[in-house]
């Protein structure tokens, strides 16, 4: 029931919300009443385990496809950074967001003009299905993240010049006409160990996602030199900086029930702080106390003075 | 024990071994290890990590003054004097969770894509009686 414009039961953004696959066959006894359903997204594949035809069934559970194994590297990277060992959210994260989607293009064509004056011209078409993405999660960052060959040096300079366009344009909406497709920017860098960069995009992508369009097809031209124009090095030296299509990265907030709100236990927590409450002052306001100590603490040094 | 002289009949009663039975009962309620593998469950296909889980479980005996020590609401001790005194068919108080921590999962989706996610509830870090 979370998916976007589909009413699916089983197709939800709950953990263990796959294998979707497997026909669901729930004795009626077991079933939620629908109303239930919404803040229960869990409860339908642990059911299936519960039952004895959901073990059945659990077992034969149909293939899914492999993700990019460069993909894969990220996403355990970024879970590493993310949780303890033990699987628990790491405490000290000041981010909001409790959902990252990783996608790989469906298909791109790749047309390159080799321009030795100018440098690499890679020109990539790059189409995303964003039909996991539940209404649920709201877009906070999206970004994409290439990785380069093995040939680039570490520690290299690298200068870019980047085009992304959009390639069809949605007019369906008329309360909010189509903004800007197309952006052209200039990213200057350094290679790094692992070798990956990440282009936040998310300013071209969010009116995008946030009309709920499921297929995002864009356009992406890179020109990419060794050296730093701010440094007056020498540009020269073009690159093969995309050998490898880019992945789509979107930070989202999932404000279902099921997903952790970081903000929830913030605010718990600040209500129950440890310390006495100063009794000469107002009741600390969980979301701005840090904002009222510092004014109050100006205005008593102000009076010292 | 005025009758110094004769051997007692039977040895003196210790009190308060006698009460601590009802206030500290031996298999008391308290969080319990449980760890389990993805692979058990043949999940381990699609969750990528961790590759176990903690959901730790509650259980025990619940005391019959539990207030401060398990933050039960009073409604439980009032619960167990009915279990007690009035109707039996009322069950007695329950060791379970109250806390929980949140976990975070990295998931391949059907079409390929990977998805890390953290979800709450989903280890349980102290117990409670009601």
């Amino acid at each position: 029931p979370h998916s976007r414009g589909r009413a699916v039961f089983d197709k939800t953004s709950g953990f263990l919300g796959a294998p979707e696959d497997a026909v669901v066959e729930i004795n009626p006894l077991l079933r939620l009443p629908k109303g239930a359903r919404r803040g229960y997204a869990l409860l339908p594949p642990l059911l299936k385990v519960l039952s004895d035809q959901g073990r059945q069934t659990w077992e034969s559970e149909a293939p899914r496809l492999q993700p990019d194994s460069r993909a894969l590297r990220y996403m355990k990277r970024l879970y590493k950074m993310s949780a303890t060992k033990e699987g628990i959210p790491k405490a000290h994260k000041s981010h909001l967001y409790n959902t990252v989607r990783l996608f790989t293009p469906c298909s791109e064509c790749k047309h390159r003009h080799r321009d030795l004056m100018k440098g690499d011209i890679h020109s990539v078409d790059l189409l995303f299905n964003l039909d996991r993405v539940t209404a649920l999660e709201h877009l906070l960052k999206s970004v994409l993240l290439y990785s380069f060959d093995t040939s680039v040096p570490i520690s290299s300079s690298i200068t870019c010049v980047c085009h992304l366009s959009v390639k069809e344009r949605d007019f369906s909406s008329q309360v909010c006409p189509s903004g800007s497709h197309s952006i052209a920017f200039s990213l200057h860098f350094e290679v790094r160990k692992r070798k990956w960069v990440e282009i936040d995009v998310t300013s071209f992508l969010r009116p995008l996602i946030a009309t709920n369009r499921r297929n995002i097809h864009m356009a992406v031209n890179f020109t990419c030199l060794m050296g730093d124009p701010q440094q007056n090095t020498k540009l020269e030296n073009p690159i093969n900086v995309a050998l490898v299509p880019p992945s789509l990265l979107l930070y989202l907030n999932d404000t279902s029930e099921q997903a952790y709100h970081r903000w929830n236990s913030l605010r718990h927590r600040r209500r129950n702080p440890g310390r006495p409450r100063q009794r000469n002052s107002p009741l600390v306001d969980p979301t701005g106390d840090k904002g009222k100590e510092n004014s109050q603490g100006k205005r008593a040094s102000r009076r010292r003075r | 024990d005025e009758n110094l002289g004769e051997a007692p009949a039977t040895p003196p009663y210790n009190l308060s071994e006698y009460f601590k039975q009802f206030l500290f009962p031996q298999n008391e309620c308290e969080l319990h290890n449980f760890r389990l593998s993805f692979s058990q469950l043949k999940w381990d296909k699609w969750i990528i990590a961790p590759h176990r889980y903690s959901p730790q479980y509650c259980k025990g005996d619940c005391p019959r003054v539990v207030g401060h020590r398990y933050g039960s609401p009073v409604h439980t001790m009032v619960q167990n004097i009915i279990y007690e005194k009035l109707d039996s068919s009322v069950p007695k108080p329950s060791c379970v969770p109250a806390e929980y921590s949140p976990l975070s999962v990295l998931t391949i989706e059907p079409d390929g894509s990977i998805v890390y996610k953290e979800y709450e509830d989903m280890i349980a870090t102290k117990c409670t009686c009601r």
